[in-house]
């Protein structure tokens, strides 16, 4: 554990917190990609079946049992009691596109050939690109409320304060996985847009919308 | 590649 990882781990945990306040007090999902919650509970899911084969430290298993239940709760006040609010029309971004390519590229590039491995690295890849469907819909509407911007800073950061774990435990340990490494490159890049938005709009105060 | 056995990450 380094302190990299330890603030990712607590930037990914207050951006799940936050959305599921945001939803719980606003008693509203507007502006939440439902489609990019159900990929952040599939992606937990897949990754974290290793609750039930191997134990790493208390702080793992909790975390873990955390991220898993957090993510469910969300997807079920989104699509379940607060359905109403959900802005199904403009949450329109075609899931299966990211899925099966993912799926595959799972199946074809791992570290070994089991089911529990692929799943896993299925997860990672999946993670990767989850945020999509989410991104889509605020380029579709032209603007994000600012808590939703507060949680896709936290969820970006989280990934990006990882990318120097992996630096760290390069050299402290010599520690690297390829995998997780080009996805947490990519999954990073992908947030750089927004990054450039968050810092220049909402930091100083303004609401994040984009020109028509 | 060096990898552990298990996956310490979340």
């Amino acid at each position: 554990m380094n302190i990299f990882r330890l603030t990712g781990d607590l930037s990914h945990l207050a951006a799940i917190i936050i959305l599921l306040l945001k939803i719980w007090k606003s008693r509203s999902c507007a502006g939440i990609s439902g489609k990019s919650q159900i990929l952040f509970a599939i992606v937990f899911t897949a990754r974290y079946l290793d609750l039930l084969t191997s134990f790493i430290s208390v702080y793992n298993t909790s975390m873990k049992v955390i991220y898993i239940g957090c993510a469910y709760a969300t997807v079920y006040l989104i699509y379940a009691k607060f359905r109403a609010t959900y802005d199904g029309n403009h949450d329109s971004f075609r899931v299966e596109f990211l899925v099966v390519p993912v799926g595959g590229l799972a199946v074809l590039i791992n570290h070994t050939f089991s089911p529990l491995e692929i799943l896993w690295t299925f997860s990672i890849y999946l993670e990767s690109v989850a945020i999509l469907p989410q991104l889509f819909m605020i380029s579709k509407t032209g603007e994000a409320e600012t808590i939703t911007t507060h949680y896709l800073f936290c969820l970006g950061m989280y990934r990006t304060l990882y990318l120097f774990n992996w630096v760290w435990r390069f050299y402290f340990e010599g520690f690297f996985d390829m995998i997780a490494i080009v996805a947490g490159l990519v999954q990073t890049v992908l947030y750089c847009d927004f990054f450039y938005l968050y810092v220049t709009k909402v930091l100083k105060g303004k609401k994040l919308s984009l020109p028509a | 590649a060096a990898r552990t056995q298990q996956h310490d990450e979340l």
